[in-house]
């Protein structure tokens, strides 16, 4: 726990337009058990920095774990950090391997 | 007895 998988991505998302533009599914206690990105629209801050893809599952938001949380608290937790003025960026740790 | 072999699917969220 807490140590970076080896297939792990930091994406560092600049919060380059007014929202991120991602859409996610799963959490815990679901057939998904870590988000996972499913849509980047268009025009958003994801979409504009060019390094999210569809398919890939979020492990860490800001160095925060995604393990054991639901999706509406996953999903909360994401919103918070792109809505907070304390950072311009939100970092994501991403891997490929679901 | 039922069994459970699957967890359900999950909503999608736009953020």
């Amino acid at each position: 726990p807490g140590l970076l998988e080896p297939t792990s991505t930091l994406v560092r998302v600049a919060k380059s337009a007014s929202t991120l533009g991602i859409a996610i599914e799963g959490g815990a206690n679901t057939r998904q058990p870590l988000p996972r990105i499913v849509t980047i629209q268009r025009g958003g801050s994801a979409h504009n920095c060019g390094q999210l893809k569809v398919g890939q599952v979020i492990l860490e938001v800001n160095g925060v774990s995604m393990r054991g949380r639901e999706h509406r608290d996953a999903a909360r937790l994401i919103a918070e950090a792109f809505k907070t003025k304390e950072r311009d960026h939100v970092d994501f740790l991403v891997t490929d391997f679901n | 007895r039922e069994k459970r072999l699957t967890l359900p699917p999950s909503e999608i969220t736009l953020l």
